[in-house]
């Protein structure tokens, strides 16, 4: 028996909106620790690894460790049908072939059960070493997605390079050339408005743009974005979701012959 | 031009 309460049920509309375009269909999974997921896109370039803590739910049920198949587009589908203030709710019996998502009204006057059919997925958990990163930069989420937005009008490529002067957004495609540089800034209103940049070792990588195009749609789950960056590695791209964990986009870098 | 790394190269399957 699997039972989940979710107050805040936008967070996991968001987290749908924010991932269904990489992935088509993933495997949730459901232990003590919380509700996750570890998906690849189709081309093996981007992964996603989400995590919702237990303790974030208001009622946490999950009798055994339990993974459910699901097509994200449905997924997305059926969340899209719960209002905004709604409280949602995951239930699945044990051994069923279907996952019933119920919303209620905050002031519950109005309940609705949608049943999902489940999928058999074969999918390959892979194991994420801890790594040391080069730089780690912060800044504001809505920032970095207009980074990647205007810089795709240009080219198809980013080079992103941490140095001590900042971190600097590159590309060049057939009209022209763009370069970004945000330097730290830490005299800011408020601490999500910073840029603060902690380096190493200076890096510099080349990544497709589509991909962190694809990944700022969870720019509504956090105000800021956390880019891990080391040469050689994928770079973690991290969106933390307030009291609940993170969604993590991790991104194969473009490399030399 | 470079290369498209792949995620299987950096991760392994667990």
């Amino acid at each position: 028996m699997l039972e989940l309460r979710l107050v805040q049920g936008s967070l996991l509309k968001k987290v749908l909106e924010a991932v269904k375009d990489l992935v088509n269909d993933a495997n949730f999974d459901c232990s003590a620790t919380g509700f996750s997921l570890q998906a690849m896109d189709s081309s093996h370039v981007a992964l996603v690894a989400l995590l919702l803590r237990s303790e974030g739910f208001e009622h946490y049920r999950c009798d055994r460790n339990i993974s459910m198949g699901m097509n994200l587009g449905n997924m997305a589908k059926m969340l899209k049908c719960a209002g905004n203030d709604d409280i949602i709710t995951l239930k699945a019996d044990d051994g069923s072939d279907v996952v019933t998502f119920m919303f209620e009204s905050p002031t519950q006057d109005k309940i609705a059960d949608f049943e999902m059919k489940l999928m058999d997925i074969d999918s390959e958990h892979l194991g994420i070493p801890e790594a040391e990163y080069h730089a780690i930069v912060r800044m504001p989420s809505s920032e970095f997605a207009r980074i990647c937005k205007d810089l795709s009008s240009i080219g198809d490529t980013v080079v992103i390079s941490v140095t001590k002067e900042g971190v600097k957004f590159s590309t060049r495609g057939d009209i022209g050339t763009a370069n970004i540089v945000c330097r730290q800034n830490t005299t800011v209103d408020k601490p999500e408005e910073a840029t603060v940049i902690e380096m190493n070792e200076p890096v510099s990588l080349t990544f497709a743009l589509r991909y962190f195009n694809s990944f700022t749609k969870a720019t509504p789950l956090s105000n800021t974005v956390t880019l891990s960056l080391s040469s050689e590695l994928p770079v973690v791209v991290e969106y933390k979701i307030a009291e609940m964990g993170y969604i993590r986009f991790y991104l194969a870098p473009k490399i030399e012959d | 031009d470079p290369k498209q790394g792949n995620i299987l190269s950096f991760f392994k399957k667990s």
